[in-house]
């Protein structure tokens, strides 16, 4: 099959070529909402692919050869070519124009989508809310469209952040009203001895209810319905399943926050006042491994907490402090306090290695400074 | 005539390098 | 913040149909020309007649292209002096194709390229 090859002298620069692996073809016959190209802002973000479920990273891949694309075309001047001029190939059967050229393909590397909370308001259970908030009138739609993220990972990170809608304004739970509202959830429901398991959001906001003064409550519906999507995994039929773990992490980060901020506390004590910290016979396990990434043991069998907004993003200070806190950890404890700054996805002890120590102690296996 | 119409072969291919997409280069 | 929906409409009607490319162009009618190396062509139209124009573009003729399907072999004569092998490939992973338009602002995906034709050697003489 022979055809005739023609360019236009200047090539039209407005087409790109996309690599479509297997997800982006599974999401392009999908019945779900459209693939949407987002950045969180013109000048300096990088700009990501999402569909209804995903989100991926769109990374340009150059190369070095020309690459033509062309369509059939029906030329305006036809014109008898001599069989001389057909080099001894059969006479051309269609004539094929090039009208743009690539020196690039984008390729699309999966990544957690983010949510956008410029102008997201905390909410502390004020009276008047939201306020003159910047952000009144917008719903929550308009803060996932306005977010680098697929709409599913929206809808989880919005409340694993403590995202609520009070008064029609979407906003963040401050850390001490979501406590609150955990407490005060936990004691109703445990009053009433709702199923830990099977928790509604109508009901237990009832139940909660009746528990608070009488005048308004900060514990709107909304509110509570965020506190069983932050600490609860969904069941089939629009009820939550309480993550003992999770309640009881959130427990332990706080009375570290309380009780072991300034000195260390003997970690026998600690648990016991963190034990404290629970409504009467809620009955949650606990166990000082939960709160790794929150605290260092500075002495042998003592704890204080680490709070994550003093560490140093720049990565060798940032070991150099974990180190000054604590001369040699377990690489269980460490871990979690750089694996945000593993952003090239290297295993975990890979990237340890890179600026401590590793030492094997009995079966366990210690990380120290270099 | 003085126009030429010729491929400049390259000994080589590469495509190594990658880089992160801005807005702007979207619409470039 | 910026965003643009891009529209997928043609593309899912492709897919959905199972009208796939076998051949060297798409069942839209487009083709996929690789080159290892600089294509040059004049930039401005020159008094011969591989000159011409399209829909008010002006374009030139630049080569000729012979194709075996069954052997996926392809053959590529470039003005009157070069000769380039080369092949029909299956592509690891399919591209689609995006049109950005400027004015509209928006963005839509035409076509995928399952094939291209690559030139990966270097230009013969053409005997």
């Amino acid at each position: 099959m022979s055809t005739n090859l023609y360019s236009r002298l200047s090539c039209d620069p407005s087409y790109k070529l996309v690599q479509l692996t297997p997800e982006l073809l599974e999401a392009l016959t999908s019945d779900e909402p459209q693939l949407q190209f987002k950045c969180f802002d013109e000048k300096r973000s990088d700009v990501v692919l999402c569909s209804a479920r995903r989100t991926w990273l769109l990374r340009q891949k150059n190369h070095s050869n020309t690459v033509m694309l062309m369509r059939e075309f029906l030329p305006e001047d036809e014109q008898t070519q001599e069989d001389s001029s057909l080099f001894g190939i059969p006479r051309p059967i269609n004539d094929l124009l090039g009208y743009s050229r690539t020196t690039y393909e984008y390729e699309t590397r999966a990544t957690e989508g983010r949510i956008n909370l410029d102008l997201v308001p905390i909410y502390n259970g004020e009276v008047n809310f939201p306020g003159e908030s910047k952000l009144k009138g917008r719903t929550l739609k308009d803060v996932f469209d306005n977010s680098p993220s697929s709409e599913t990972e929206c809808k989880v990170r919005w409340y694993q952040l403590g995202g609520c809608v009070v008064n029609g304004c979407p906003c963040i739970l401050s850390p001490d009203m979501l406590s609150n509202a955990l407490h005060v959830t936990l004691m109703s429901a445990l009053a009433e001895s709702l199923d830990f398991d099977r928790l509604h959001p109508c009901e237990t906001y009832e139940v909660v209810q009746k528990d608070v003064e009488k005048g308004r409550s900060p514990y709107v519906l909304e509110v509570v319905r965020t506190v069983l999507a932050k600490f609860g995994t969904p069941n089939d039929d629009e009820t939550w399943k309480l993550n003992r773990r999770q309640v009881a992490q959130w427990y332990g980060v706080r009375a570290l926050q309380k009780f072991a901020s300034r000195h260390s506390v003997p970690l026998e004590e600690f648990l016991i006042k963190w034990k404290s910290t629970f409504p009467p016979f809620a009955g949650f396990d606990i166990d000082i491994k939960m709160l790794r990434g929150w605290f260092c043991e500075p002495t042998r069998g003592t704890v204080q907490y680490v709070s994550k907004d003093t560490l140093p993003v720049d990565v060798k200070d940032r070991f150099k402090m974990l180190f000054k806190l604590q001369s040699q950890w377990d690489l269980e404890a460490f871990a979690p306090f750089i694996e945000d700054l593993n952003t090239k996805g290297l295993k975990i002890d890979t990237f340890i290695m890179k600026y401590a120590r590793k030492r094997r102690i009995g079966k366990k296996i210690v990380v120290c400074s270099r | 005539k003085n126009f030429r119409i010729w491929v400049r072969y390259k000994e080589g291919f590469s495509d190594a390098v990658r880089k992160n997409v801005s807005w702007h280069d979207l619409w470039s | 913040m910026p965003s643009v929906a891009i529209s997928t409409s043609q593309v899912r009607a492709l897919l959905l149909s199972e009208n796939r490319q076998t051949n060297v162009t798409t069942p839209m009618g487009n083709m996929m020309l690789e080159i290892q190396g600089d294509l040059e062509i004049p930039e401005t139209s020159h008094a011969d007649d591989r000159f011409s124009s399209h829909e008010g573009v002006d374009i030139v003729k630049f080569g000729l292209l012979h194709v075996n399907m069954e052997t996926k072999s392809a053959t590529l004569f470039i003005g009157k002096k070069q000769r380039l092998l080369g092949s029909v490939v299956k592509l690891d992973t399919p591209l689609g194709l995006l049109k950005f338009n400027h004015k509209s602002g928006t963005v839509e995906m035409q076509d995928i390229f399952s094939y291209k034709v690559i030139f990966k050697n270097r230009p013969l003489p053409i005997m």
